[in-house]
């Protein structure tokens, strides 16, 4: 799975995903990355979402969807929002991560796994591309 | 104050410096620098998020190393089923395919259901059919098949039941 997620210079977001599924998946099986709310969202008011991981899991969580309502609701922070999110996928027994940026222009990655290939930048100069987890 | 910002990713799982050669590391932060790239220039340049996610999500399809695009994972029967979607945050309006089988970029086919279809999730022949309808551009044939991908399809086909997703644990 691969996606990407961006803030414009005129204050909005955006989100996509794009994914070839799982080896030998049948019956027409789809995960959560073409599901809106599940592994792609994104609201001018809060953020915009994109994931990876174990899809069915992630579409039980609604996962992309709860970033956005932890900020709006609970008030929190994009980075504690992300890793809230992807700690009730883990609950479920799901794993994975997503990458999310905020109506401020913050950036977060959060992920269970031992690793994402993953990278991010900005206007500041924040410049980052990153696979392994403590990189 | 951040004028614009941009995230991209290429899959999560089972990845540690043991299940990845060094030159397949290579290869794949080159592939993530050039998706960054493509959707960073726009975004420098006073372009939409919309045009950036888009521009770097095609870059991530059209490259061997992510299973999106080239270099998806086999499914079943040994065809390629693709899925995509795109949300625009100003609107919140968005498009999604799931099931594609012949689109060369599944996400610039989601962001034409968005823009000009009726409805936000098509799936399959459907889907296929408004992507011919809409101008959308085809794969060449055989655009999607990988060496590395075919052989977890062999494996998976000896094993004989279940899915699984062999490298990149998931994504």
């Amino acid at each position: 799975t691969v996606g990407a997620v961006a803030r414009d210079r005129h204050g909005h977001l955006a989100a996509a995903t794009s994914t070839g599924g799982l080896t030998g998946k049948r019956w027409g099986r789809i995960g959560d990355s073409p599901v809106i709310g599940a592994g792609t969202w994104a609201d001018d008011r809060s953020c915009a979402v994109s994931a990876t991981g174990s899809g069915e899991f992630f579409l039980r969580a609604a996962a992309a969807h709860v970033v956005d309502q932890r900020m709006r609701l609970l008030g929190e922070d994009l980075q504690t929002a992300a890793e809230a999110a992807v700690a009730e996928v883990a609950d479920l027994g799901g794993d994975g991560g997503l990458i999310a940026v905020s109506a401020d222009g913050a950036s977060a990655f959060a992920f269970n796994t031992r690793g994402m290939y993953r990278a991010r930048c900005d206007s500041t100069g924040l410049d980052e591309i990153a696979i392994f987890a403590g990189e | 104050q951040i004028d614009w910002s941009l995230a991209i990713h290429g899959g999560a799982g089972t990845l540690s410096r043991k299940t990845i050669t060094p030159d397949d590391e290579t290869a794949v932060r080159a592939a993530l620098a050039e998706a960054r790239g493509a959707g960073v220039s726009i975004l420098a340049d006073g372009g939409s998020a919309l045009d950036a996610v888009e521009a770097a999500v095609r870059a991530l399809e059209d490259d061997p190393a992510f299973n999106a695009g080239r270099g998806s994972t086999v499914a079943y029967e040994g065809h390629f089923e693709l899925d995509a979607a795109v949300m625009d945050g100003r609107t919140c309006a968005a498009g999604a395919v799931a099931g594609v089988r012949t689109i060369r970029n599944p996400v610039s086919l989601a962001r034409k259901v968005m823009q000009e279809g009726p409805h936000v999730f098509l799936a399959g022949a459907g889907a296929e059919e408004f992507a011919s309808l809409h101008g959308i551009e085809p794969a060449p044939d055989g655009w999607f098949e990988v060496e590395r991908r075919r052989r977890q399809w062999d494996k998976f086909r000896k094993r004989k039941s279940g899915w699984f997703d062999a490298d990149v644990k998931y994504g």
